[in-house]
């Protein structure tokens, strides 16, 4: 199925066929094959006749034949859906995707997921010599195959994950991606990515895998001197450096910007600002100083003092 | 003895068809799950 297209996602089973008691429409909790009870009553009746069995058996296999199709069916629709769904989750988060597809693999057996009775996890069943038995344990295993391939936990990639950016400035003709911010971190990979010429480098926290956290530092793609580190996740644990500001305390907030992408106008400013108070300051000081008539007339005698002084000499 | 075999393959089928009508509804409840995500 086409994920670009609307997607229908309703399972369309062709029920009107089946005879048994099927649901017409998903979803239903109760789905049992009607001849269960109906057979077992039948093996007991010692007389039957051969050809009614015959009869039966063909029944029962024409009902197997059909549940077989419904469940290749709801797997090509849960397949198709779990593209789409996938696929809008890409689309939401790429590069988070990207960067969790390695643990999406160590999944949690898809059998415990899906709850699978013993008997056919196992793939054991009675012992038939027949052929029709082979071909049907067959089809059976193939089917579960393809039903376990397509598993996983699907609320798993539902859980938020709390991000924070920090724009930290670094010389140019550093290398190494290294962004200090009180924890330590291992390396684990690095790529380069289509929207900058700067790789990307994967950090995980050194309490790894304790503690979830990861870092991406990458040069900003408009200010190479702008190194941008984005986590992910909240340390559990207390930072080496944990004085020394480390960006992931301020998880909270989803994206914390220090805008030092225009960094020399921005210092200017800054200085501007810090000559301004300063002058105010000394201004306050002289007014209230000059207005004090204790400090004026100290000040007088003082500076009268100095002069006879002078005089002398 | 082909009453017997018989009767041995219906119980076979049929416990075939118990066991996929279970894969059959534990398939339904993960596409209802996965269909819920969507909604």
């Amino acid at each position: 199925m086409d994920c670009s297209s609307p997607l229908d996602i309703s399972l369309n089973l062709n029920t009107n066929s089946f005879d048994s008691n099927f649901p017409a429409k998903l979803p239903k909790k109760e789905v049992k094959a009607s001849t269960s009870g109906g057979v077992e009553s039948k093996w007991l009746v010692k007389d039957k006749s051969a050809s009614e069995l015959r009869e039966e058996l063909n029944r029962v296999s024409s009902e197997n034949k059909k549940i077989k199709e419904m469940l290749a069916t709801v797997w090509e629709n849960y397949n198709a859906l779990h593209h789409h769904l996938e696929k809008l989750q890409s689309q939401k988060s790429p590069e988070i995707d990207h960067i969790e597809q390695p643990t999406k693999k160590r999944k949690q057996d898809p059998e415990e997921f899906l709850g699978f009775p013993n008997g056919l996890s196992s793939g054991k069943t009675e012992n038939s010599s027949s052929n029709q038995y082979h071909h049907h344990h067959h089809q059976q295993h193939e089917q579960k195959n393809q039903l376990l391939t397509c598993k996983r936990p699907v609320t798993d990639s539902f859980n938020k994950v709390k991000v924070s950016t920090v724009y930290v400035p670094a010389d140019s003709s550093d290398t190494s991606l290294t962004v200090k911010d009180g924890y330590q971190w291992r390396k684990y990979g690095q790529k380069v990515t289509r929207d900058n010429p700067s790789p990307r480098a994967y950090f995980r926290c050194s309490f790894a895998p304790s503690c979830p956290v990861k870092k991406k530092v990458q040069r900003s793609a408009e200010d190479p001197s702008i190194l941008v580190a984005t986590y992910e996740g909240t340390h559990n644990h207390l930072g080496p450096n944990a004085s020394e500001g480390d960006a992931t305390t301020q998880v909270g907030s989803s994206t914390v910007t220090l805008d030092m992408v225009h960094g020399g106008h921005r210092l200017a400013l800054e200085k501007n600002k810090r000559g301004t108070m300063q002058e105010v300051l000394v201004q306050q000081m002289a007014s209230s100083l000059t207005n004090d008539s204790n400090f004026t007339a100290a000040l007088a005698a003082a500076i009268t003092g100095r002069l006879m002084e002078q005089s002398r000499t | 003895s082909t009453t017997t075999a018989l009767v041995d393959e219906l119980k076979r089928v049929n416990a075939e068809n118990k066991k996929l009508s279970e894969m059959l509804t534990l398939m339904c409840d993960n596409y209802n799950v996965l269909r819920k995500q969507l909604m």
